[in-house]
């Protein structure tokens, strides 16, 4: 069962005005934080609930809390030839640096949009393989590319594409990685100067 | 040599070839150009002077001196320029510890620029307050434009304030406001916007420029309640590495708000990323 009743109590300790502004002593910072997080995890068990719901099909849903710095194990983890490793139980994987994730030749991204109005997003996903085939809700493909990564950098490098979902509303792509014989597999087109 | 300019559709961007900034914004839909420099610079932040005890602290920004000094020192930007079909970005490295990518996607029509500063380093025992100013020839006569609060969009007059006679004491803190969304600037024709993907201090400290305080790492408690420096770490025990977006927008002065006002709400209400290994079994109401 998802819960965002802990979410809630966590915004409203933090509407004091030491929360919204940063004047309160750094132990007090810290716990408004361990509790916004506490929040967070227990309204993705309820966003993971939704989904499966609404998309028909249940599913290890991981949420990479870290994507702005080009963390998300499951999406590192697929290109990898998958291994023995079963899932996880449940809907919902836990997510973090160490969230154990299946290694799967794919994976399937889900954009949620917020918005009254159709929505176009730049997806950027760190993968360690070299060229990838999306395909958007319909099973038309997507254009995406690998972009290397700044030299000498992890060999995690983001990989890009385009994303639209309808108002209020989200949509399911599938990844999948290209073994260098596939022909769908295109010539490498970035310049690094 | 340094990258010399990325483009798509809708703008291309200059780089100085000598220093690596950003030198210039044209707006292809328009045919409009800017010249803007942009960098990073830190205020060293006051621990009390003759004129006033009153330290630079969680709630009081008051710097030392009305110069900031450059982050990349007299350094050029070391960078790179990576282009493929969905993106074109310049990777800037001003300093160890502050980078930027200045990135264009295909088809957006604003220019993006991720910014990752931090740990912001005090050996040399000084607190530091960190900014990202842009420099244009906008002639913008003492004003800018910032949204207190995202509710609306307010007039802001450089040492002057609408409700009583100021007679300034902090030329820089003094001229520090709110920024929830957007900040910008404008002469009669053009308009530069600068959004926002949280809340910020900014200010247009002289005519043609706009800044943005995005990290701060002070020394001393300044004295108001919290009895303690503002110098939050990472779970490294270093100082905190923050990261976030600015997103330029270079338009006519009567079409700006067609643009920003749209994508403000999209950074504020981004769409939210959630992945799946795929292939799961079907989920059974009930």
């Amino acid at each position: 069962p998802g819960d965002s009743s802990v979410l809630r109590e966590a915004v409203a300790v933090a509407q004091h005005h030491d929360a919204v502004s940063g004047t309160e002593k750094q132990h007090v910072a810290n716990d408004y934080a361990r509790q916004l997080a506490a929040g967070w995890d227990s309204c993705q068990l309820l966003v993971a609930n939704a989904l499966a719901s609404l998309s028909g099909s249940k599913e290890n849903f991981v949420f990479c809390n870290a994507l702005n710095v080009s963390v998300c194990p499951l999406t590192e983890a697929a290109s990898r030839v998958s291994t023995a490793s079963g899932g996880l139980g449940g809907l919902w994987a836990p997510t973090g640096a160490n969230a154990p994730c299946p290694s799967v030749p794919q994976f399937t991204v889900l954009l949620y949009n917020p918005l009254g109005r159709p929505m176009s997003w730049p997806i950027r996903l760190p993968v360690n393989g070299v060229s990838y085939a999306v395909t958007d809700p319909q099973g038309q493909p997507v254009p995406s590319e690998v972009s290397p990564g700044r030299p000498l950098r992890p060999p995690h490098l983001p990989l890009l594409f385009q994303a639209s979902a309808p108002p209020l509303g989200f949509s399911t792509f599938t990844v999948s990685r290209l073994s260098r014989r596939d022909p769908r597999m295109p010539p490498t087109r970035t310049r690094v100067v | 040599s340094q990258p010399r300019e990325i483009q798509n559709e809708h703008v291309r961007v200059l780089f100085d070839p000598l220093t690596g900034h950003l030198k210039e914004i044209q707006n292809l839909d328009k045919s409009i150009s800017l010249p803007v420099f942009q960098s990073f610079y830190w205020y060293n932040a006051s621990i009390g002077n003759d004129k006033s005890l009153q330290a630079s602290g969680a709630y009081i920004f008051r710097p030392n001196s009305s110069e900031p000094i450059p982050v990349a020192g007299s350094k050029q930007v070391s960078t790179y320029l990576v282009k493929n079909a969905l993106v074109q970005e310049v990777h800037q490295n001003f300093s160890s510890w502050c980078s930027q990518v200045v990135r264009l996607r295909a088809g957006q029509p604003y220019l993006e620029l991720e910014w990752t500063v931090g740990p912001i380093p005090v050996e040399d025992g000084w607190g530091k307050e960190i900014i990202s100013r842009f420099e244009t020839t906008l002639q913008t006569d003492a004003r800018f434009y910032t949204d207190s609060n995202g509710r609306q969009v307010l007039e802001r007059r450089r040492d002057y304030r609408p409700t009583w006679n100021l007679s300034q004491t902090e030329p820089v803190a003094g001229n520090y406001y709110p920024v929830n969304s957007r900040i910008f600037i404008k002469d009669k024709k053009f308009q530069l916007t600068v959004l926002t993907d949280r809340s910020q201090g900014g200010s247009s400290i002289f005519d043609g420029s706009l800044e943005l305080m995005v990290h701060r790492r002070l020394l001393y408690d300044d004295n108001r309640g919290v009895g303690e420096p503002l110098a939050e770490l990472g779970a490294d025990k270093q100082g905190l590495v923050v990261r976030g977006r600015h997103l330029v927008l270079l338009d006519t002065v009567e079409s700006a708000a067609d643009r920003h006002r749209l994508l403000a709400q999209e950074l504020f209400m981004a769409p939210y990323t959630v992945l799946a290994p795929g292939g799961g079994p079907s989920y059974r109401h009930g």
